[in-house]
């Protein structure tokens, strides 16, 4: 038996919106910890993984891992069906179950809505990756100031370039019609109410599609700050936290490299 | 000038 419920459906909902423009669908692997998934998009640039951990609901049972293949458009329309302060209750049979339920059910408790979603068989490749990598550079900042930044300069080009040097990064752009550039610096004061921190082992300079910057964009209002691991030559880190642990959306971004 | 990588250059199957 798994069992499930978010004491508001806000919750699912952000983090379905943050992953549902880059997979189509995913297996949904249900364990004793949480909830998680990992799919790469059809090219193999983009990497998405997130995590549910129990804690993030109000009630979680799972007697026995199990897999619930899932098309994220059409959980995305059953999820639409709840409004924001709804609790979501998410059940299925660990027995090869063909569909999971659904319950919305409002603040009063006098409206239950009761939905089933097909299940798929999805074969899908897991990747390994490092848990703990030792990036070179880490730069975190407001999740409105990363919006900020790649939605303007993704409208300029598709090559991004990001620089970290000492306490400073600089992001960059060249498209067909011109070109731009962003400097940020370190916050100064550890109070400031909006931090940006920049630690540095090693000067970095990479490349990336902007396009996909972009979308990550998707996943601002699932965290009030955002994390940016980089380590020359290697995919792009990026993190958004739920709020108390409860889980994390991450997204790993293959770089674009010299010819 | 510059190519897109991949994952699967950088990241082996589990």
């Amino acid at each position: 038996m798994f069992e499930a419920k978010l004491t508001e459906s806000t919750t699912i909902k952000r983090v379905l919106d943050a992953i549902k423009d880059l997979i189509q669908q995913a297996n949904f692997d249900c364990s004793a910890d949480g909830l998680s998934l990992q799919a790469m998009d059809t090219p193999h640039v983009c990497l998405t993984t997130m995590t549910l951990r129990s804690q993030a609901f109000e009630v979680y049972r799972c007697d026995r891992p199990l897999s619930m293949g899932i098309n994220l458009s059409s959980i995305s329309k059953i999820l639409k069906c709840a409004a924001s302060k709804d609790s979501v209750k998410i059940v299925a049979d660990d027995e090869g179950a063909d569909c999971a339920e659904f319950i919305f059910e409002n603040e009063s408790a006098d409206r239950i809505a009761h939905f089933e979603l097909k299940l798929m068989d999805i074969d899908s490749e897991h990747l390994s990756i490092p848990e703990d990598s030792d990036y070179q550079a880490i730069i975190s900042m407001p999740s409105a100031e990363y919006r900020r930044i790649f939605s303007d300069l993704s409208i300029i080009g598709d090559t991004i370039t990001i620089e970290i040097n000492k306490n400073t990064a600089c992001f960059s752009v060249e498209g067909d019609i011109g070109n731009g550039s962003l400097n940020l610096a370190q916050t100064d004061s550890a109070d400031e109410k909006n931090p940006v921190t920049i630690n540095v082992k090693e000067p970095v300079k990479m490349t990336f599609p902007g396009k996909y910057l972009n979308t990550f964009t998707k996943a601002v209002p699932i965290s009030e700050f955002v994390t940016l691991c980089l380590t020359d030559g290697n995919p792009l880190a990026i993190e958004f936290s739920l709020p108390d642990e409860a889980g994390f959306v991450r997204y790993f971004l293959a770089p674009k490299i010299d010819q | 000038r510059d190519k897109q990588s991949n994952l699967k250059m950088f990241y082996g199957s589990e």
